[in-house]
């Protein structure tokens, strides 16, 4: 269902958050495994998916990955602007389809309904033009991280206020895909509503937030799971400087490859080689006494008379070694 | 693992990702059960450990002896299943990827 994104739809719809009898409550649980700071929607959409996706076979969106951005808020002219930061997306991530969730919330006729019910013969209340809700403009402009300009206009998108506050899903799967096609991987949203928005806006849990279905080409490279989730090199555990971000290296795959050289390269036990320019090792192992010889597994089975000599010849040796065990457990005894 | 099987089949492992110290950026699971191949490949090799042709060909020549070195068959995974992982990133967003290949289903002699 991700492909193609329902228009106004939220992740209550989309990924069946609405089950249950108090849906509310069980996504607060959820998030809750999240942990303090990360309890909001975004948080509990994500668990949706990893349940959804967990099963065998699952794949988000027709990928194999999904991220999710949180906006920082900055506010210019009162207004609040949504700036999110996707520049963690990996190159070898194709993205599939990008959503923009956001929390609607009523607007007026609706928000004054009630004093215009208690001023019925008030005349102004009754020339309010009923049934046409202010328009609102979703706007998106996306900048590099190394200008301090505007940014470029990537999408305006008009939406009607809904009847009774909900989240809200847009496609925003063009915009992103141009966005970064121009490597300018921050991106701002702006709900412009005309007029001046009431107080200064303060990021909230119902803040907007942003999924990107993607399919991670590297996903089926060797260590793949090393490059996105191995973030410290156990080696210099001691030499990282304090205060320094877990994985400030430029390089986030962590090396960890041994000075594989010489035997090492190839199956064999090392000193099997016979020659000895290759085997810088005071032992040196005869290759019979680590491999038993397959000639003698595979040659002519002895006559019976041979083999019955040979049973004496093996019980002469192993009855020395018993023989040698009763005396120290007599010895034993005798202590 | 005494009463384990000595040919090569497939044995119980559980990761806890707290235990390889990734627990403070993985969310969920916690831990997953990855299993581990272990055990012998001799000739002859059994069908259970469903050998490849190839392996079937290096038991025989090893068996035979007549290049020396050759090793017997390796017991390593055959069919795996992915695993999805949801995780915070570099700036603390929540990301979910399914990695292939994580844990193993059956083992053979390759």
């Amino acid at each position: 269902s991700h492909t193609s994104p329902p228009q106004s739809t939220g992740p209550l719809a989309t990924d069946g958050l609405a089950r249950g009898k108090d849906p509310q409550k069980s996504l607060g649980d959820k998030a809750a495994a999240l942990g303090p700071g990360a309890q909001d929607m975004v948080a509990v959409h994500m668990l949706r998916l990893y349940e959804k996706y967990s099963r065998r076979g699952a794949r988000p969106g027709g990928g194999n990955t999904v991220r999710s951005f949180r906006p920082r808020l900055e506010v210019v002219n009162q207004k609040a602007l949504y700036l999110f930061n996707l520049t963690s997306m990996q190159d070898s991530e194709m993205i599939l389809t990008a959503t923009f969730h956001f929390y609607s919330e009523p607007r007026w006729p609706w928000a004054h309904e009630v004093p215009c019910k208690q001023q019925a013969k008030n005349v102004s209340c009754r020339l309010l033009p009923l049934g046409l809700p202010a328009r609102q403009h979703l706007l998106f402009r996306s900048l590099s991280q190394n200008t301090a300009t505007q940014g470029l206009f990537r999408g305006n998108m008009a939406l009607v206020p809904p009847p009774r506050a909900l989240w809200q899903t847009k496609d925003i799967s063009p915009i992103v895909k141009a966005a970064r096609q121009d490597g300018e991987l921050l991106l701002s949203a702006q709900l412009d509503s005309g007029g001046k928005d009431p107080g200064v806006p303060r990021l909230s849990p119902h803040a907007p937030y942003i999924l990107i279905y993607a399919n991670d080409l590297a996903i089926s490279e060797p260590n793949s799971v090393a490059v996105t989730l191995q973030r410290y090199d156990p080696f210099q555990a001691g030499d990282r400087e304090p205060g320094a971000a877990p994985n400030s290296s430029t390089d986030p795959r962590v090396r960890r490859a041994t000075q594989a050289t010489g035997p090492l390269q190839d199956n064999e036990l090392p000193g099997l080689d016979e020659r000895p320019a290759q085997i810088p090792r005071t032992q040196h192992y005869h290759k019979h006494e680590l491999w038993p010889s397959p000639f003698r597994t595979l040659k002519p089975r002895p006559g019976r008379k041979d083999r019955r000599k040979k049973s004496q010849d093996v019980f002469v040796a192993s009855s020395q070694v018993l023989h040698f065990d009763e005396k120290t457990m007599q010895k034993a005894r005798r202590k | 693992q005494w009463d384990e099987p000595r040919v090569c089949s497939r044995r119980y492992l559980k990761v806890d990702f707290a235990d390889i110290g990734w627990n403070e950026w993985i969310i969920s699971p916690k831990s997953f059960d990855a299993y581990y191949c272990a055990g012998a490949c001799e000739f002859p090799m059994p069908k259970i450990v469903s050998p490849s042709n190839h392996a079937t060909i290096q038991s025989i020549v090893r068996a035979v002896g007549i290049i020396p070195g050759i090793p017997e068959p390796c017991c390593v995974p055959d069919k795996m299943n992915s695993l999805g992982v949801l995780f915070l990133d570099e700036n603390r967003n929540v990301v979910l990827k399914v990695y292939p290949n994580m844990s193993v289903e059956t083992c053979a002699c390759r």
